[in-house]
């Protein structure tokens, strides 16, 4: 089954 | 002192049109060079990033960098006051606590001033690397809006392939499947009716059908939208705002447990 990743995954916070 | 005038309100209009589906609140960060927003939406899986340069307004001025948090619910109903043909002028003081829209009709017969609340908005701001993608895929963005709809009546998720041979989109659901393939256009008469695939490596992602149409309510915008994609990594889709600048959407992929 798929997951939903979330973009703090991929992307840092500033 | 902040003031930035649009000839037609329109396309502030449709910019929260948009955006307002995504986002209950946003800062728009004004400077010299323009209006920018950046925002997640709630559950952290899509990402609005807006740019309004200032060389695409009538009139703007920004003597100091000005931070405006606001409710995109009171902005849009404040936006529904202005005719499609009046301009728009926003206009703020340094360090003011508010911002005030002033609508006027082309023969300036009718001035209407709305003056709204800012919120101070502690909003988490991502980084967002320089990415080279290996798939690049232009098309009309009318083209893009009606496949999502027609998809999304089946799956959840559109599975959006690009190879050598095009870009395929599928979903699948309890009703059956659906495949929509499309191939590069062959002579290219008209740009924004074409259909152009830069591929580098081929790459297959999921995402969810949802956010997906959220992201082509930014379609009278722009004649075409670009979508860019690298395993592994958020879809980026882009909607170029002629003269003026560019609204991207970032979506999380699904990806197998």
């Amino acid at each position: 089954s798929l997951t939903q990743t979330k973009l703090k995954s991929f992307f840092t916070p500033k | 002192m902040f003031e930035a005038r649009l000839l037609k309100s329109s396309i502030l209009k449709k910019v929260l049109e948009a955006i307002k589906d995504l986002l209950t609140q946003a800062t728009f960060d004004c400077d010299d060079n323009g209006i920018q927003l950046q925002a997640m939406d709630n559950s952290h899986v899509a990402l609005v990033s807006l740019l309004l340069r200032a060389d695409g307004f009538d009139k703007y001025r920004c003597d100091r960098n000005v931070t405006m948090g606001m409710n995109l619910g009171s902005m849009t109903k404040i936006l529904k006051c202005a005719g499609d043909k009046d301009t728009v002028t926003m206009k703020a003081q340094d360090n003011a606590d508010t911002v005030t829209f002033v609508f006027e009709s082309p023969n300036q017969e009718k001035v209407s001033d709305y003056e709204m609340k800012l919120m101070n908005l502690d909003l988490e701001h991502l980084g967002i690397p320089e990415t080279e993608y290996s798939c690049t895929i232009r098309m009309p963005s009318a083209e893009f809006a009606r496949m999502c709809r027609d998809l999304s009546q089946f799956g959840e998720s559109i599975v959006i392939s690009c190879t050598k041979e095009g870009v395929k989109f599928s979903t699948s659901g309890d009703i059956g499947s659906a495949n929509i393939k499309l191939a590069q256009t062959a002579s290219i008469d008209k740009e924004d009716e074409a259909v152009i695939i830069e591929m580098d490596e081929p790459v297959t992602l999921t995402f969810a059908c949802q956010y997906l149409n959220y992201f082509t309510k930014a379609t009278s915008l722009s004649p075409q939208v670009q979508l860019s994609m690298s395993a592994d990594v958020p879809l980026v889709v882009e909607y170029r705002i002629p003269d003026i600048g560019h609204i991207r959407y970032y979506l999380a992929p699904k990806i197998e447990e």
